[in-house]
């Protein structure tokens, strides 16, 4: 067993994003333009998997968000999603929170409410 | 100056699991 071997695919699926190889869809958010690949934003968001798991999925290539999260609180979503490392701050913390639910990322919304709260505790 | 970084580790879930077909 290569116990690194799902740090190593995410880690290359990160490479591709950023070089745009097979990204398959351009979100938009609060205006600005993010690629991506739906197989990582499926696997990682219920909203996005209500989204694409139909046939109705298969035609989108670009997504705007209305009344969606705006880029400061996605953007940290997206690269958690690919390299499983959330960067919180407290004064981005609300909006990473506010995107999280949005996108239905159950388990990331408990760690920003445990973020907000230590750094609320003297 | 540049604040404090702390890394916190999540050993629990950290997203969503999508249903094994029936």
């Amino acid at each position: 067993e290569f116990t690194r071997h799902s740090s190593d695919v995410l880690g290359n699926l990160n490479e591709l994003r950023l070089r745009g190889i097979l990204t398959d869809v351009t979100l938009l958010v609060g205006g600005q333009p993010l690629r991506a690949h739906k197989a990582v934003l499926i696997a990682c968001s219920g909203f996005f998997y209500s989204i694409f798991r139909g046939r109705a999925g298969v035609g989108v290539d670009v997504l705007s968000l209305p009344g969606g999260p705006e880029a400061g609180g996605f953007a940290p979503l997206l690269d958690f999603m690919y390299t499983s490392r959330l960067r919180l701050s407290p004064a981005t913390a609300p909006a990473v929170l506010a995107a999280a639910t949005y996108l239905q990322m159950d388990h990331v919304v408990q760690a920003c409410h445990r973020f907000i709260q230590a750094s609320y505790e003297p | 100056h540049e604040g404090l970084v702390a890394t916190v580790k999540e050993a629990g879930r950290s997203i969503h699991e999508i249903p094994r077909e029936e």
